[in-house]
């Protein structure tokens, strides 16, 4: 359906984004390295499944580009350009989004076995692991407008699941409760981020009006 | 219906 799709693209777009970002500027001064390591360990352990099931080429190709480009976003940041740019405003205790994720997906999951653990566990995580960057945003005070536009993207993305969702819901009598709980959490975690983009796209948009 | 989850989902 639509909202699935324009989900995944926007999904897509903010990885593209974001690696065209540190490309051209050669630094990745901004972003927070704890977030994009936290995204790495969402794709490996919710991705695990590649090695089990398979759903479509599609699915398969968008899981294996969202763990490389997961992999290459870290490398990049801390190989490649770790020398131009020192983060100390990265400070956000990750320690607590791990281990609250970890307790959430032992309370809630279809069946106790490792994957479906790891599985829910992998959603609580992506609903939280945009914070460090939320934080180092809210720090560095003055953001890039391009990073700003990748946290849009991001969190679009699973903003778009839900009425995604609700159409599965009624179309396939399918409710998953978990993605669900922690899709709202994720979009309410991002609605803050939200309003401030938007009241700045349109003040902007204002300003330049002839 | 069918299954519970959205696991065909990313």
């Amino acid at each position: 359906n639509l909202f699935r799709i324009a989900g995944d693209i926007s999904h897509l777009v903010s990885i593209l984004i974001l690696l065209q970002t540190i490309e051209k500027g050669k630094t990745t001064s901004g972003i927070s390295l704890k977030t994009q390591i936290l995204y790495v360990v969402v794709f490996v352990t919710r991705y695990l499944d590649l090695l089990t099931t398979y759903v479509s080429l599609y699915n398969s190709l968008m899981k294996i580009f969202f763990i490389a480009s997961s992999v290459y976003v870290v490398w990049l940041m801390t190989s490649k350009y770790n020398k131009k740019f020192k983060e100390d405003q990265d400070v956000f205790p990750v320690k607590y989004l791990v281990g609250g994720s970890f307790v959430m997906s032992l309370l809630f999951h279809y069946k106790f076995t490792f994957s479906e653990i790891l599985w829910s566990f992998s959603l609580w995580l992506e609903a939280v692991c945009i914070l460090p960057q939320l934080f180092l945003l809210q720090k560095t005070g003055e953001a890039k407008a391009i990073t700003t536009h990748y946290i849009f993207a991001l969190g679009l993305y699973r903003a778009l699941y839900i009425p995604n969702w609700f159409y599965r819901y009624y179309s396939e009598n399918r409710l998953d409760l978990l993605s669900v709980s922690a899709g709202l959490l994720q979009t309410t975690i991002y609605s803050d981020f939200f309003y401030v983009y938007y009241q700045k796209v349109l003040k902007n948009w204002g300003f330049n009006l002839p | 219906g069918g299954g519970k989850t959205v696991k065909d989902e990313l």
